[in-house]
């Protein structure tokens, strides 16, 4: 089982739009795959159709030790399972602040949920995260065994990278050995310009200068670019994945390749 | 003193952006004007030439109660000061959790400030807030006499809006009632797009239906909409706001209009 994180915590730069639809993709090539939402604002799980304002089971219920994951999922498509979140989250940042071991409460439930499903095995967890560095965030990296980071190919995008490759390493080395960094990908990209072109060289630059015990250095970016197109933006209205409602755009293009490359990269566990 | 928060807790919308040209385009027009960074990503300050790594005075020596606001304070341009955020704000959400009056540490030092700068006082503070609902906003929007909210006009980005409203609403009859949304300014507006005309037809029923009671049921949508312009994106690298970056843009042209807009509506405090 596949767990990956995507996470950034510069906003708007293409998480719950990669999440769903590299979930998705992976679901419509026949692997079970379940999407954890963690951002309180619930924006996975509103473009999968789910209507967070209704009470019911969520990831909250989870942190606060109420339901079990497999309790609280929903099947929305064959094979694509979500774990939906809604503004209940915002409040674990306030109640777990001096729980004991409160980074490893997702961990132990991805694990209980593994146990639970030995016979039917999920091949991919995937983790939508909120723009920011809190429990919530922490305890995905702390249960991931990838984390993909979406990038947007401008200036103040790449401001916070190095800050949050530090943070990873730093949670690599306390609280989550098998945590490696699978790749970044650029999204939102806009062909054509200047400062796409620029920013794209400079993430290239750094990877290439960064010393090799750093735990980003085997970190690549994938080959498949996110190009902008407003049919992406489209279809969370339409409660669908790109592949279901604009199968033809570049959109669908695009998360398709990436998720051929994800697939790909099968860490060696 | 115009004191304006501009917040939206959804990520990538505008809100550095905002802030700064706004700020920018008050300080040219011979405003005094004050842009405070609540965000630990440092967007505003790198936006406008600060380089966040160095150790200096920042925001977190405000909320953590080492430095008066003034002591912050960096002149970057005629007119314009800013006080600077990096990686150390990060703490503050754990570092205050169970401070008495932790909600009005930022409105006390304001108030503090506006004594000490009684003869030569401050015309507008700008506070650029992170993609967030927490400790910091909570200051900023209870320090704050208004309220600017940056919507992209996309899908995702209305689904969090009508909570934004809510949780507004809480902290003005809560821990501040001068708090009144000044209005609501279309972001990144991708002319032409179906979308971005049928989220704006969205939100502006959303607010003639609104409650007549309801703190947001003033709120307007400025005229000026801010246009997706690549220059927009282009001028942090070269830290400068759009006016002196690329005076003849499209960018330049709506945030122009906007802080006409934002002069014209002065509130009778
Ligand atoms: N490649 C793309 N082309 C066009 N629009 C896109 C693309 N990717 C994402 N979007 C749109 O841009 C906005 C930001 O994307 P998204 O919400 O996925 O980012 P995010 O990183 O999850 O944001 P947040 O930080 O708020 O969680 C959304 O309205 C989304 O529909
Ligand atoms: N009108 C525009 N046209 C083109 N690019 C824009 C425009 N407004 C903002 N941008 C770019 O889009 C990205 C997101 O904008 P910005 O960082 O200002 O949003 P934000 O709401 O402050 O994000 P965060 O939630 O991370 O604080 C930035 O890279 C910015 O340069
Ligand atoms: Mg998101
Ligand atoms: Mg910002």
């Amino acid at each position: 089982m596949r767990i990956i994180a995507i996470m950034n915590q510069k906003g708007g730069v293409g998480k719950t739009t990669s999440s769903v639809n590299i979930a998705a993709g992976l679901a419509r090539l026949g692997k079970r795959v379940c999407l954890i939402d963690l951002d309180s604002q619930g924006n996975s799980s509103s473009h999968l159709g789910i209507d967070i304002n209704q009470g019911m089971q969520t990831i909250y219920q989870v942190f606060s030790g109420e339901r079990k994951l497999i309790e609280t999922r929903q099947l929305v498509k064959s094979n694509l399972w979500v774990v939906p979140a809604n503004i209940d989250l915002a409040a674990v940042e306030v109640e777990l602040v001096d729980a004991q071991g409160r980074e490893f409460i997702l961990k132990q439930a991805l694990e209980q949920y593994a146990r639970e499903e030995r016979d039917k095995p999920l091949d991919y967890v995937i983790m939508d995260c909120p723009p920011a560095l809190n429990t919530v965030t922490i305890n995905a990296l702390t249960a991931a065994t990838e984390m993909l980071i979406p990038v947007q190919p401008h200036y103040l995008s790449l401001q916070g990278l190095s800050r949050l490759l530090e943070t990873t390493a730093l949670i690599k080395r306390r609280l989550n050995r098998n945590l490696s960094i699978t790749g970044m990908m650029l999204c939102l990209y806009e062909t054509g310009t200047r400062l796409a072109a620029d920013v794209t060289d400079d993430l290239m630059r750094f990877l290439e200068e960064s010393d090799p015990q750093a735990p980003w250095s085997n970190a690549k970016v994938f080959n498949s670019r996110i190009r902008r197109n407003i049919r992406l933006a489209e279809a969370p209205s339409f409660a669908q994945s790109i592949f279901e409602y604009a199968p033809d755009s570049t959109g669908a293009h695009d998360y398709g390749n990436l998720v051929q490359e994800v697939m790909a990269c099968e860490k060696t566990q």
